[in-house]
């Protein structure tokens, strides 16, 4: 990596994001997720993002189902998810541990000694 | 670190949900075929999901196993609301995937575990190459996990290529090592064609606006590569295939496992493009008991069109190398090229006698050419490595026989049609049969002093 890939970083960096997906809280029911995958910034002004669709694929009205091949049309509607689907997108710039990282629980990730 | 913290979490809407077609039909072809060659896919850990229930479409390639494998080849396309942000910097390039030969550098910048730990993993990123292409669905050996579904890869120019629409596969359970990506500029032809459709001109005014001018026809096969790497051939002998070299116009080098001696007829279908399959037949094949894993076919009728390959002399541990062969997926859509280094060249009375690489190789790989980033011939592959053990198949540990083994007995065959050293390929020391049997080697009996 080096000067020769200097141009596919500054874009990778620009443009990477993660984007995560969850249910809004309701009274008396858990919310659903969050699924999180990782995304690409087409358009930083217009703010249009591009990301695997696997993560609003529980939120769908019709189940999954109706993304198998054949079963439908290859395009749906924001109208095809439910209501209560949240969406955030986070991005760079930015590696390491900065200012921002929040103190919680990691999850089942775990940095085994080798 | 000094480094700056990713930004906090914006709040996104969905605007719609799409897939192209074209990914689809070619994921169809590739993987949806052969009921007995299971491919799975996944992003949930390295260990092969389970194998479906009950049959389904598809070879239960698009099984339900979790939202991500559900939607296989589906993206998702979302505004941030607000404003993102309101610098325009440097626009976002897309190039057109056609455009790229097979072995084209790639970059995968992306998210390990998706929202997990953003600050720790945001935008890794994995270096690799076009291993394969069918139309807008790609491969690379750009190594991707799980998380990393829908990031962004890119050329080395900077342009985006493709989105990874799976970062894990497996065949037959055993690992590939290669991650499915999604070309970028079929995706958005896509996605601007449904905003049409769905009453949103000004967003699909903005996706067409990213979009490369229309290319003429697609380029060459494997340009970027140098010519040698077209001498790639499939080899079919029987039910059994695998991969081999071509080194004259009649002369093609591949494993005894892929052609043994007992085969009759051979079929040889050269990589390179308008070239015929060619009937052959084995005319040496190493003995079972060789560690040396060589079978010599010769053709009925020349090869045309194909360049044959300089053949290596030295080998130089850590050199750039790339395998070039027909695992995984046979003729389905000609060879997969993957790279490396040459991680190991172990030498028995300072003669290599094997050599290593970091390339992922899988099944039907055998036989197949193993080249320095020159384009010299380096090695043919044999093997890639199991661990009996636990059944673990680890594509990028694995094993070719070095070309200078086989050289003086090419040599002899080429210039009088004589066979006869090759017979020496059957009679390695015990130093060879035990480094290839993975024991370790002997050391020399202490001398007496007396």
């Amino acid at each position: 990596m080096g000067r020769r890939w200097g141009l596919a970083l500054a874009a990778g960096e620009r443009a990477g994001c993660v984007v995560s997906a969850r249910g809004a809280e309701r009274p008396g029911a858990e919310a659903e997720g969050p699924w999180s995958c990782s995304g690409v910034l087409l358009s930083r002004s217009a703010g249009l993002v591009l990301c695997h669709g696997g993560i609003v694929a529980p939120f769908l009205r019709a189940g999954a189902g109706v993304l198998q091949p054949g079963a439908g049309p290859s395009f749906l509607g924001a109208e095809s998810c439910r209501d209560d689907l949240r969406l955030h997108v986070q991005w760079g710039p930015g590696r390491g541990a900065g200012a921002g990282a929040r103190a919680g629980p990691r999850g089942a990730l775990c940095t085994p000694p080798c | 670190s000094a480094q700056p913290a990713p930004r906090a979490p914006a709040r996104a809407r969905l605007l719609l949900l799409v897939c192209c077609p074209a990914f689809r039909a070619g994921f169809a072809r590739l993987f949806g075929g052969d009921t007995a060659e299971q491919w799975r896919f996944a992003g949930s850990g390295p260990e092969p999901p389970a194998p479906p229930q009950e049959s389904e479409d598809q070879a239960g390639a698009w099984a339900d196993e979790g939202p991500l494998l559900a939607a296989l080849g589906w993206f998702a396309l979302l505004c941030v609301e607000g404003s993102a942000e309101a610098a325009a910097g440097p626009r976002l390039s897309v190039a057109p995937a056609a455009s790229l030969p097979k072995g084209a550098p790639l970059l995968a910048c992306g998210s390990p575990f998706g929202a997990f730990c953003p600050d720790i993993f945001l935008n890794s990123l994995s270096r690799g190459v076009l291993s394969n292409a069918a139309g807008p669905l790609l491969l690379t050996d750009a190594r991707c996990l799980p998380g990393t579904e829908g990031a962004g890869v890119f050329s080395a120019r900077g342009a985006l290529v493709a989105l990874v629409a799976a970062p894990l596969c497996w065949r037959a359970r055993e690992w590939v090592g290669l991650s499915l990506l999604c070309a970028a500029d079929a995706l958005l032809h896509a996605a601007a064609h449904a905003l049409g459709r769905l009453g949103s001109p000004a967003e699909a005014r903005l996706l067409a606006s990213l979009l490369p001018p229309e290319e003429p026809p697609s380029p060459p096969l494997l340009p970027e590569l140098g010519a040698a790497w077209t001498a790639a051939v499939l080899v079919e002998c029987g039910s059994v295939w695998g991969s081999g070299v071509a080194l004259a116009p009649r002369l093609v080098l591949t494993c005894r496992h892929v052609a043994p001696h007992e085969a009759k007829r051979v079929l040889v279908r050269p990589a390179a493009p308008k070239s015929s399959p060619v009937w052959g037949k084995v005319v040496f094949a190493t003995q079972d008991t060789s560690p040396y894993d060589v079978a010599v076919v010769k053709l009925e009728e020349n090869l045309r069109g194909i360049p044959f390959p300089v053949l290596a002399t030295h080998f130089h541990e850590g050199e750039d190398v790339c395998v070039v062969g027909f695992g995984a997926f046979g003729q389905a859509c000609g060879p997969s090229v993957t790279s490396g280094i040459l991680s190991a060249v172990v030498e028995v009375k300072d003669a290599p006698v094997m050599l290593q690489t970091t390339c992922a190789v899988h099944g039907g790989s055998s036989g197949g050419p193993l080249f320095s980033d020159l384009g010299e011939l380096l090695g043919i592959v044999t093997s890639n490595t199991r661990d009996n053990s636990t059944g673990a198949t680890y594509p990028h540990l694995n094993f070719s026989i070095p070309v200078t083994v086989l050289e003086p007995a090419l040599e002899q065959y080429r210039q009088t049609g004589d066979l006869q050293r090759f017979g020496e390929l059957d009679r390695p020391g015990e130093q060879v049969r035990v480094v290839w049997r993975l024991q370790r080697v002997p050391a020399e009996p202490p001398r007496s002093k007396l």
